[in-house]
């Protein structure tokens, strides 16, 4: 049997609310190392990676690998129905075609369980090589979100382009032209509010800010996020999960014909 | 015209 228990249960919430959009179903992989999943988009153009390690969870037994295919809609609404201080459980027997979905009050006076129906999913999975990247930026995730919504009202695509002055965010549109520069900032208060450019040479991508935007659902997560360009690479975007775990995003450059 | 490169085109499939 497959178990694992959340008290910080709004986690889980927040994760499916920022892949939900992105990907309508996936394979949830559980196994000794902990509840992980990767799957694409629709159109093949973005991948998302998550990894929540078993240490993480108040309680985690996972008697043999299992893979649970999930409507990551319907499993968002069942986890809309826990309340944000619950304490969620999911459970599921060997050989059967359900989940379920526990969620406790705080205080131990309520009690709900929700049982979805799984599905086979055949989904392709894919090798991700480590890669050397060319340029990592490390900033606030919220910065990053506004930035490209700010963008998406100028534009459909985003130039990013790191330089030894700092990452420039460029959008451009019938109505004109964006240019958004953030310069590394290691100088402050709070290091969530930081901003860190490391570069081993300059690179310059443009991607599609629809899904850009997709990622930034994420931000609720993390206070920072991280993302690391190679030319000729898809971008990471990254987003940690509390200490134990990540939500990562890979998206396909766009390429000039 | 601008591209949108696909995925699978960049990572080895399993």
């Amino acid at each position: 049997m497959f178990e694992l228990r959340l008290v910080q249960g709004s986690l889980l919430k927040k994760v499916l609310e920022s892949i939900k959009d992105l990907v309508n179903d996936a394979n949830f992989d559980c196994s000794s190392t902990g509840f992980s999943l990767q799957a694409m988009d629709s159109s093949h153009v973005a991948l998302v990676a998550l990894l929540l390690r078993s240490e993480g969870f108040e309680h985690y037994r996972c008697d043999r690998n299992l893979t649970m295919g999930m409507n990551l809609a319907n499993m968002a609404k069942m986890l809309k129905c826990a309340g944000n201080d619950d304490i969620i459980t999911i459970k599921a027997d060997d050989g059967t075609d359900t989940v379920t979905f526990m969620f406790e009050s705080p205080s131990q006076d309520k009690i709900s369980d929700f049982e979805m129906k799984l599905m086979d999913i055949d989904s392709e999975h894919l090798g991700i090589p480590e890669a050397e990247y060319e340029a990592i930026i490390r900033m606030p995730s919220a910065e990053f979100a506004r930035i490209c919504r700010d963008l998406s009202s100028i534009g459909d695509t985003v130039v990013i382009s790191v330089t030894k002055e700092g990452v420039r965010f460029s959008a451009r549109g019938d109505i004109g032209a964006a240019n958004i520069v953030c310069r590394q900032n290691a100088t402050v208060d709070k290091p969530e509010d930081a901003t860190i450019i490391e570069m081993q040479e300059p690179v310059t991508l443009t991607f599609a800010l629809r899904y850009m935007n997709s990622f930034t659902k994420a931000t609720p997560l993390a206070e920072q996020v991280t993302i690391s360009m190679s030319s000729d690479l898809p971008v990471v975007v990254e987003y940690k999960v509390a200490g134990m775990g990540y939500i990562r995003y890979y998206l396909a450059p766009k390429i000039e014909e | 015209v601008n591209q949108q490169q696909q995925i699978t085109s960049f990572f080895s499939k399993k």
